[in-house]
């Protein structure tokens, strides 16, 4: 690979370098020729990604030159005509769509009267390149190119060829949907003795795909409507239909880090229902649980506290959201959904769950309970009386019963949980007994006073694994 | 407009698109 | 040998008249006056003597239009299909340098000129100082093409075909008659594959055809290859195709020229698998030239 690469990089530099000077001469057709040379050895199928990585920014750091230059002469009003029909010549189709980028680029900055119809252009015609590395590469250098160009103004008059969001959001789901298929295909290339390998590759390609949709998030004038109409739909839909586990866990994490939790928490439904549809191999758990604990998060940082206002729900979050509700019901669904969801993962949700509970909604015991009976519910749906103590679902199960106990430090309180004591029930002896301790302990150490006998009949009927 | 000139194409499935190659 | 002459053959305006690039024999290029079909071919034949003072006898000067066909297999018989004649002026003898006026009206060219492998066709304008013993002449070149109008109907062209269990696509250009300036607009749809296919190209093809009968000459030559595809699709891709002909050396068709040969053009779409195994389906296209603005 070093060899390669560096007899690719000579040929680079040496190209680069005819090619500035003939652009100091004005000469600029054979300066084309000598990009269209340096531009050609990016069709090399002998690198790694790595190495075609480095070769890549190599050249397109001196196709700069390049592109400053046009922009200088067509600012000078010396616009070279027919200069986007010219650079089409090139025969060879990997140079080509670079230069077309390039000069489309040019044609844009200049004039945003093209902007619409070449970006369209552009974003379509790199169709031509299948190959997945040399079509991600090269689709990766469109999206840098027009990084700064995407019309970023409301739809309103939509024959505006200089073109409105809606045209940019096009633009770039288009440009995601085609990159995200040629990553995918990448795990059919080659031998399947070589898939680990292969896998390793595709992990170092993801930022590539995953730019798509900072490019989406840069545009201010995605509004709601429109994430929830257009963006989000038109991700999630390749998301879920590529069926491959890599692709879908990388994006979905980069759904929840590069748009707004505005976006997220007025999302819920649409972003878990595909969670539920995922390869059975994506860790579909982290990705709520990474959602779960941001939105706690959002919702407690717009007001400092976790004041309640009067609909209930805490500051920031819509009156309209039913965080907890809509959370709940989903992962419900995940786990009614996903059969070989392992069974800690199952518990790991409800403790984000009551975790979330906790954080939004302090004083709803209600939806802790309600998290107590979706556990017990899950348990009798796996047949999973007695868990062994030292089993990872076990060590989860324990969590989740600690959670109450920690946070309410009100032994009276977890009384009120009416399903907390079948949930117990799930444990085996020695998970029963340390729990039972850990909750005296609790409270003895807040001096809990339990006034009533019932309540200490509850208290000692919870905790019987110690007294019998 | 000519050297941006295109044939509408017929939209791949998704299942196609995704598809392993035969 | 005595008196010779120069002759130098003037043609009106041709300070302003277009000019066309013709290749010659040598495949060299020549840019020659350009004249169409019907157009008056005139000007002024210039005769100076070599030798100031004496006289030249000759038995009388004509200039002729000639257009012909040359097959190179068989150099002798030139198959000229336009032949006009001027006389100039009579017998007699010349003292001093002259120049003759003269005028072919309306000429027909109903050909374009063509340099290719095995035939050649031009137009030359041929002036003959007919001595006893050694004729004195000078032949002058001059470039013909010819215009179409846009076709009536140009149709695109849209097919499917394929390899049984391997290949199956569906090709589509806009038309089937592309002006010599014109863009090919099209798109490869792909049905099936089942080759592991590198990439695909469209070659324009030129296909020469000289003779007739038994000994019939096929020359094909490659005008362009262009790279439509670099990598595999898969079922349901569309590939665009954008091909602007205004860069590559092209002529019109030309069909049963004089009976003598024939100029087809077809778009060759290849396709290459990993183990270099082609994959072909040619199309022919009609060319036709548009008379510039």
């Amino acid at each position: 690979q070093e060899k390669l690469l560096d007899e690719a990089l000579a040929t680079v530099k040496n190209e680069a370098f005819k090619m500035k000077r003939c652009l100091d001469k004005n000469k600029l057709m054979d300066a084309l020729k000598s990009a269209s040379v340096m531009l050609g050895e990016l069709r090399t199928s002998l690198l790694s990604p790595k190495s075609y990585y480095e070769l890549y920014m190599s050249i397109t750091d001196e196709l700069r030159h390049m592109e400053l230059f046009l922009i200088d002469e067509f600012q000078k009003g010396r616009k070279v005509s027919d200069l986007y029909e010219l650079v089409q010549y090139a025969g060879n189709i990997v140079p080509r769509l670079y230069l077309l980028i390039t000069v489309g680029l040019v044609y844009i900055k200049s004039n945003q009267m093209f902007r619409r119809d070449l970006l369209k252009d552009l974003v379509e015609m790199c169709r031509g390149v299948q190959h997945p590395l040399r079509g991600l590469f090269l689709r990766n250098y469109l999206l840098q190119c027009t990084r700064n160009v995407l019309p970023d103004v409301p739809d309103s008059d939509s024959d505006n060829p200089e073109g409105t969001v809606k045209d940019s959001i096009d633009f770039v789901l288009m440009n995601f949907a085609e990159m995200n298929k040629l990553w995918v295909r990448m795990q059919h290339q080659g031998h399947s003795r070589e898939r680990q390998h292969r896998e390793r590759e595709r992990e170092e390609l993801r930022i590539l795909v995953g730019t798509n949709l900072v490019r989406l998030s840069q545009l201010e004038s995605v509004t709601l409507e429109k994430y929830q109409k257009s963006v989000l739909p038109g991700i999630l839909e390749q998301v879920v239909s590529c069926r491959d586990a890599i692709a879908q866990e990388y994006l979905m994490e980069c759904i929840i880090q590069v748009f707004p939790d505005e976006f997220h928490i007025q999302t819920l439904n649409p972003f878990l229902k595909s969670c539920a549809e995922l390869e059975s191999g994506v860790n579909v758990k982290n990705i709520v649980i990474s959602l779960m604990e941001r939105l706690a998060t959002y919702s407690q940082r717009t007001d400092g506290m976790s004041m309640a206002n009067d609909s209930g729900s805490p500051m920031g979050v819509p009156m309209d959201v039913q965080l907890f509700e809509v959370f709940s019901e989903q992962v419900a669904s995940i786990i009614a959904t996903r059969q070989y969801l392992p069974s800690e993962d199952m518990v790991a949700l409800q403790v984000a769950l009551v975790n979330l509970a906790l954080k939004c909604y302090p004083d709803r015991v209600d939806y802790i309970d309600k998290v107590m009976l979706g556990s017990v519910e899950v348990f009798q749906r796996l047949g999973l009386e007695r868990i062994e103590y030292n089993e990872l679902v076990a060590k989860e199960l324990s969590k989740l019963l600690k959670i109450p106990v920690d946070h309410y430090s009100n032994i009276l309180t977890v009384l009120q949980l009416k399903h907390y004591a079948a949930l117990m029930q799930h444990l085996d002896y020695y998970g029963r007994k340390s729990l039972s301790m850990y909750i005296l302990t609790n409270a003895l150490d807040s001096e809990t006073v339990i006034p009533s006998q019932e309540e200490v009949e509850q208290a000692l009927s919870l905790v019987s694994t110690l007294v019998t | 407009a000519e050297a941006t000139r295109r044939l509408n194409i017929k939209k791949q499935t998704l299942d196609d698109a995704y598809a392993a190659p035969a | 040998f005595g008196q010779s002459a120069e002759i130098d053959i003037y043609l009106d305006g041709q300070e302003s008249r277009k000019t066309a690039e013709v290749k010659m024999e040598d495949n060299k290029k020549e840019r020659l006056l350009l004249y169409y079909d019907g157009e008056t071919v005139s000007g002024k034949v210039n005769i100076s003597l070599k030798k100031a003072g004496s006289k030249l006898e000759h038995q009388g000067i004509k200039i002729e239009f000639i257009g012909q066909i040359e097959l190179f297999y068989d150099r002798g018989n030139h198959h000229e299909f336009t032949s006009l004649v001027k006389e100039l002026a009579r017998p007699g003898e010349m003292i001093a340098n002259t120049s003759y006026p003269f005028e072919f009206s309306c000429v027909e060219k109903p050909y374009e000129v063509y340099t290719g492998v095995n035939v050649k066709l031009r137009y030359f304008l041929k002036v003959t100082v007919v001595r006893r013993l050694q004729d004195i002449y000078k032949e002058l070149d001059i470039a013909v093409h010819t215009l179409s109008s846009y076709p009536d109907i140009n149709n695109s062209i849209k097919m499917e075909v394929g390899i049984e269990d391997c290949l199956h696509i569906e090709f589509e250009y806009n038309k089937s008659k592309y002006h010599l300036k014109d863009v090919i607009i099209g798109k490869i749809y792909f049905l099936l594959v089942r080759i592991k296919i590198k990439h695909m190209e469209i070659a324009i093809i030129k296909r020469e055809t000289t003779g007739s009968g038994q000994n019939i000459y096929h020359e094909n030559d490659t005008i362009a290859k262009y790279e439509i595809m670099d990598g595999a699709p898969v079922r349901g891709e569309s590939i665009p195709i954008r091909v602007f002909l205004a860069g590559y050396e092209l002529t019109p068709t030309m069909r049963d020229i004089n009976k003598k040969f024939s100029v087809k053009y077809f778009l060759n779409l290849v396709l290459m698998d990993t183990e270099d195994r082609r994959y072909f389906k040619q199309q022919e296209i009609t060319l036709w030239r548009k008379g510039e603005k």
